[in-house]
């Protein structure tokens, strides 16, 4: 039967939640595995970056939409780190059948990497509390006096600097790891790639600039054809 | 299910977006 949206809303965190339940907030053992065969362990790495990113977001999630709503960004974080784990461990299976490798040192060494799933993975949580809705503009529990600003994306890349072009970079591999997430999430991150693409690769200081210079330099660009007369 | 229209070709994946092959 077709639900009210409060209802709809309620289903997808309790599934979201659900499964997550049997994801831990550390990696598995599995992972660890992964971990382990690098060539620098970047165990260690991972969990501090977590905690610092675990309070920035806390912090910037409370100033956003009242300062009584820090608690639910911990919670919001919580669940991202799950979501994160099991995802990251995914790509990884995936990786390993592909390439036929299990020292994946350079990838997960990569700040940039980590910080780039953790968003989405964010993303996915408040996307499905109907906090980040390219629908509504996203809701806000808070009120009061204090100003209140929208969680909608791109807010998770302002929170942890991270250069649009790089969040592009992990959607579609995260789409394909994850196949219970819903089609209205789904759907909301191909709205947030599109919106990179469109619009937030190209403002000033994104690296894909240097990438298409790169391109360029080592002549790996198409020579363009000259104008016909 | 969803209709994403997947853009990676069966040889590419993470590591080559994150230039790590």
């Amino acid at each position: 039967p077709p639900q009210t949206p409060i209802r709809a809303a309620m289903t997808s965190i309790q599934l979201l939640r659900g499964d997550l339940t049997s994801s831990g907030d550390q990696p598995s053992a599995n992972l660890l595995t992964y971990f382990k065969h690098c060539t620098v362990d970047p165990t260690q790495d991972v969990q501090k970056r977590l905690e610092t990113l675990g309070q920035v977001f806390s912090q910037t999630f409370g100033q956003a939409v009242g300062p009584h709503c820090v608690v639910y960004g911990r919670q919001r974080f919580a669940l991202g780190v799950r979501l994160y784990y099991r995802v990251m461990e995914e790509m990884l299976k995936s990786e390993e059948k592909r390439l036929s490798v299990q020292n994946f040192n350079k990838l997960l060494n990569d700040s940039t990497f980590h910080t780039s799933l953790l968003a989405c993975a964010l993303e996915v949580v408040m996307a499905t509390y109907g906090e980040s809705s390219f629908k509504n503009g996203g809701y806000n529990h808070g009120g009061g006096d204090s100003a209140e600003t929208n969680v909608c994306f791109p807010w998770i890349l302002n929170v942890f600097n991270l250069a649009a072009f790089d969040f592009y970079k992990v959607i579609e591999s995260f789409i394909k790891a994850d196949p219970t997430l819903s089609k209205d999430v789904v759907k909301h991150l191909e709205t947030c790639e599109n919106l990179i693409m469109e619009r937030l690769a190209w403002r000033t200081g994104s690296p894909l600039f240097e990438l298409l210079t790169q391109e360029h330099e080592s002549g790996g660009a198409e020579q363009v054809e000259t104008p016909a007369n | 299910s969803h209709d994403y229209h997947y853009g990676l070709e069966d040889h590419e994946g993470i590591s080559e977006l994150f230039d790590c092959d």
